[in-house]
């Protein structure tokens, strides 16, 4: 099964 | 004093048809640039970037920089109170309380005004990196939103195959599994119909189909849409808004337990 990934932890948060 | 103008309604009625799904309030930042929006849906799974270019208004004007917190609920009913044709003007004072929507018919002999109040939000603005694509896939804006609608009826997830060879989009559930292949168009002498594939390294992703059913409500803007992929990080999903800017979604992927 997969799990789904949150979309800022990919992206630096300022 | 803050007023942006537009010919007709209909781009930004479609705008907000393109984000009701996935946002609730929104922060619109307007400088002498333009207007940009960065929101993450409620699950913070995706992100909406959205930019509106000032030269591509009928009018703007932007003494101050402004960032005016919207409820997109209340932004959507009000651009559904305009006829596609209307003019529509967003106006505001610098530090405003809210802001206000005059739409204009077309024989100027209908005005109506609407204003909405302003809310507070905390800005959270994230970073997103320079990413060079191993693909970027351009295809029919309609073609693609067919795909997902189709293959959503199979499994909550769609599984985006890019090779040479073409695209593949497949999804599998308790019922079945579907695959849907496009290949690169050979004359591309309708540019609207093609599918262009440009590819460094193949790649294969996994997304929710709720949020892909999401980002094909941007359809209308654009005849089509770029998906810009790589291993491991967000999917692009970008439509082109006419001559005044885009809208872009990026998607987290699902992984492997």
């Amino acid at each position: 099964s997969k799990s789904q990934m949150g979309i800022a932890s990919y992206f630096k948060v300022h | 004093m803050f007023e942006a103008r537009l010919a007709q309604s209909a781009i930004l009625k479609k705008v907000l048809e393109a984000v009701k799904d996935l946002l609730t309030e929104a922060t619109f930042e307007c400088s002498d640039s333009g207007i940009q929006v960065q929101a993450m849906d409620n699950a913070h799974v995706s992100l909406v970037s959205l930019n509106l270019r000032s030269d591509g208004f009928d009018k703007y004007r932007c003494d101050r920089n402004l960032s005016m917190g919207m409820n997109i609920g209340t932004m959507t009913k009000i651009l559904r109170c305009a006829s596609s044709e209307d003019t529509v003007t967003l106006r505001a004072v610098d530090s405003p309380d809210n802001i206000i929507f005059i739409f204009e018919s077309q024989n100027k002999e209908k005005l109506a005004e609407y204003e909405m109040k302003l809310i507070n939000m905390d800005l959270e603005h994230l970073g997103i990196p320079e990413t060079m694509y191993s693909c970027v896939v351009k295809m029919p804006s309609q073609e693609f939103a067919r795909i997902c609608r189709d293959l959503s009826q199979f499994g909550e997830a769609i599984t985006i195959a890019c090779s040479k060879e073409g695209i593949k989009f497949s999804a599998a559930g308790d019922y079945g599994n579907a695959n849907v292949k496009l290949a690169q168009t050979a004359d591309s002498d309708k540019e609207e119909e093609a599918v262009l594939i440009d590819m460094q390294e193949p790649v294969k992703l996994t997304f929710a189909c709720r949020y892909l059913n999401s980002f094909v409500k941007a359809t209308p803007l654009c005849a089509q849409v770029k998906l810009s992929m790589s291993s491991d990080v967000p999917l692009v999903c970008e439509y082109q808004i006419g001559e005044i800017g885009h809208i872009r979604y990026y998607l987290a992927p699902k992984i492997d337990d």
